[in-house]
Parts: C-alpha cells; sequence; structure tokens
C-alpha cells in the first residue's frame, strides 16, 4: 500500500471537488514561453468548446498571464510560487475556492513553465496537456522525456513559423509516441488557429468519457 | 556566518579545482530549446575565443546534445540528471576528473532546460550566462526573474527569426535591466553569427579580470 503523499491525498480532495462540482480541468504544462497562454487565448477567441473556460495562472512572478486572459474575457486567478517551480496541488487547492465554477465547465490550470518538476505533481486534473514549440527543436520529447510519460495530449504549437525552421515535425511526433505510445499529438497554430478544430473535437470528446 | 550547505561547500572545491587549473568556467542556463548547444557549437566553429573549449553536458535523457558538440571537434561529457531538473556541483565535481583540462582554456557547463532550478546551485563557475530565445516572449525576464538575478550576461537568441515575430527586443533587455541593473545584454543569433563578435570580446575581457 503506497503511502500517498501529502500532495496526492490533497490532488485527490482537489478531483473529488472538481467531480462534484461537474467541472473538466486539465493541467497544462510546456517550457517557458511555448505559447501555452496563447493557446488559452485562443481558445476563449474560438470559443468552440461550448462551456465556459476558467484558468488559474501559475508563474514564479507578475499576474501578466492573468491579465492576458481577463483581457480577452477568462475568468482567472493567478497564483505566484516565488521560488518553487511548479504548482501543487495545495496551492490548486487554494486557487479552487476563489473561482466561481459552474457545472459542465472547463477549468485550465497553466503551470509554471517548465518540462521538468510539474510533470510529477498531481493537481487534481483529469489529465496532462504537454505542449512543444517548434522552434524548441524536435528532439524534446527525447530529451525531456517526463514530459511525455505523464500526458495524454501533445500540442505540437508555432506551426505557423515551420516555413523559417529546421524543424522536423514528423520527427518530433514520432519521438513522442516513442516516449509513450499511448499519446495524441496534435501540430498547432495559436496565432492562426490552424489545427486547433481536431484538438477541440478531441478535447470534447474525452470530456464526454471522463464526465 | 552562514552554514555553507553541501552543494556551496563543492562548489567551491571546484571553484578551486578550475583555478589551480587556470581554466575559465561557466554555467549556461536557459529554458529548453533557446538554443544553448547551437551557441555553442557556433562557439566552436567560429573559434574566436583563442582557446580549447570543453563542455560538461547536462540533460535529463540522451547523449544528444554531447554528440553534437563532439560532432564540431569539441571535447564534451555528458551527465544525465534523470528526474532531476538541474545541474548539482557533485555531478560536476565528477565530469570534471574526466576531461583533460588545459590551462587557460574554457570550459563551458550546460545545464538543464529550466529557467528555474539550475539558477539556485553553484557549481564553481565564474558566473552564469543566461540564454533567451526571442521566440519565447519579451516577458520572460520579469516572469522568471531568478534566471537574470543570478546572471552576469543575458544572450538574446535566435534574432534572424525577429522578421517573423512579434518580439519586443528592445523591452526584453530593458526589462532584464529592470530585474537586475548590472547585468549586460547581447542580441545574437546562433544560426547566422550576427552580434557573437561582441560577445566574444565580452568573454575575453571577462575572462582576463577574472584570472
Ligand atoms: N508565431 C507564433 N507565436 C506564438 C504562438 N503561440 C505563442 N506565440 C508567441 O510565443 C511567445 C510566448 O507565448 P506565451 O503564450 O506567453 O507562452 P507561455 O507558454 O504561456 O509562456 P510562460 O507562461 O511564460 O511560460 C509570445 O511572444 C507569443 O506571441 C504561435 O502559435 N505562433
Ligand atoms: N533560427 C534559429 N534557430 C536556432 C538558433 N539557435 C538554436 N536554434 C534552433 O533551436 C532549436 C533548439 O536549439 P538547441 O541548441 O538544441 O537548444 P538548447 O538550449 O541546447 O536545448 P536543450 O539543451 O534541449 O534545452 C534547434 O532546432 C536549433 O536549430 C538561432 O540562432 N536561430
Ligand atoms: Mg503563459
Ligand atoms: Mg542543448
Ligand atoms: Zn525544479
Ligand atoms: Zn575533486
Amino acid at each position: 500500500q503506497r503511502i500517498l503523499s501529502r500532495n496526492d491525498h490533497l490532488a485527490q480532495h482537489n478531483r473529488e471537488l472538481l467531480q462534484k462540482a461537474q467541472v473538466f480541468a486539465t493541467n497544462w504544462i510546456s517550457a517557458p514561453g511555448s505559447g501555452k497562454t496563447r493557446l488559452i487565448e485562443r481558445m476563449l477567441e474560438d470559443n468552440r468548446l461550448g462551456q465556459e473556460i476558467f484558468v488559474i495562472e501559475g508563474d514564479q512572478e507578475t499576474s501578466r498571464d492573468r491579465d492576458r486572459i481577463r483581457a480577452k474575457g477568462g475568468q482567472a486567478v493567478q497564483i505566484n510560487t516565488g521560488s518553487a517551480c511548479h504548482l501543487d496541488a495545495h496551492m490548486v487547492h487554494e486557487a479552487l475556492h476563489q473561482l466561481p465554477l459552474k457545472p459542465k465547465s472547463f477549468l485550465v490550470i497553466e503551470n509554471v513553465g517548465n518540462m521538468v518538476c510539474p510533470t510529477a505533481f498531481d493537481l487534481g486534473e483529469a489529465f496532462k496537456v504537454a505542449v512543444i514549440s517548434c522552434t524548441e527543436g524536435e528532439d524534446k520529447p527525447l530529451k525531456y522525456p517526463d514530459l511525455i510519460t505523464n500526458a495524454k495530449v501533445l500540442l505540437i504549437n508555432k506551426i505557423d513559423l515551420l516555413p523559417h525552421l529546421d524543424f522536423d515535425l514528423e520527427a518530433c511526433g514520432s519521438f513522442a509516441k516513442r516516449i509513450n505510445p499511448a499519446i495524441t499529438v496534435f501540430a498547432v497554430s495559436a496565432k492562426t488557429g490552424e489545427g486547433m478544430e481536431a484538438f477541440y473535437a478531441w478535447v470534447l470528446s474525452a470530456k464526454g468519457a471522463e464526465t
């Protein structure tokens, strides 16, 4: 019988709270600057998920990401982690009680930009979303495998920049499948919206399966 | 009297070892995919530092970066950190004993891609080099301040992509100066070599001042 760490215990509490409130929560993890906030802005602009999107923003410092989400009409709270490099279930628990969550809505938890430590912490989400920007190089799934092992879906973002890069999109996707054969991969651009329709359809069916 | 942590103790040992060997060591920190390895490749290609460059590569997994450096004629060893998100002085100590370091040479320690945790660990280097890619957004110095506070120099890399980005180069530099007024900032492209001459001149004078 594995002794649940304090974090796992709280994560389980968060998960029960979210299930009772009928809120579908995901935990978004990437390197700094891969486009997590831009992707959430795009989801708010497109409004294709049919329900309200609430956002918990995690950053060492500033409320810049929360302000960007609010500017797009989203309800967002900001967690500043200071020297901590990842969100934990305790921080998220506090933030959950600050949001007027509605049944059937979505909760996006944008983690601190870091491909390593956030992958190990359960926050109470349904699953983790990994984001890799094609400006970072196709080798990232192999070099930072925890990101891929712990995610259900990988978004390869900023594909509008492909004409200007030496990035091998095929290789990046197959490297991810090598690390986690079950992962689903989408190539998208948060800037132009390319590829997002397929991702929205996938999220809606994943939500249907979970709730 | 601050009690030196075990890491600081070992870092001090590394620093003495490097000073005795007359090797000028720097610790390069960035987000994953900012171009640390590409910058080292560029330094090997340009050969403008006048002395041999030894490299310690830090990654969760793979020896891909070490192999890239060796392919450019550099002497490199690879440290795989597994689940650890940063290099520490103990890991570097082991690697130091594997390199045939020469007097007056350079040692570049490429840390694990992570803007947070590596900034807190002294490895025995002369100073830290921060790298931010202009594909990551100009807000990074404000959102990940530890990276800037702990660095002596900031390289804003990939400026060859500026025509295709909404990146504000001026703002990024001034945000960094706001966080750390003493930091020196260079705008460079590891791909085209633009801006590297000024950086080489700065490194040579910094090395002269330290040794
Ligand atoms: N060309 C292009 N740029 C993008 C895209 N998505 C994001 N960006 C840019 O990438 C930079 C970083 O985007 P953010 O949304 O702030 O990234 P993030 O992952 O939220 O960053 P942190 O929260 O700081 O870790 C900004 O300059 C964005 O404009 C995209 O699809 N295409
Ligand atoms: N256009 C352009 N691309 C660059 C430049 N520097 C690096 N890249 C590209 O950016 C991607 C990542 O470069 P790397 O050198 O592997 O970055 P890194 O910081 O060493 O990455 P990790 O060690 O995995 O954290 C690769 O696709 C490079 O080709 C640059 O100056 N301009
Ligand atoms: Mg963000
Ligand atoms: Mg590298
Ligand atoms: Zn960490
Ligand atoms: Zn020793």
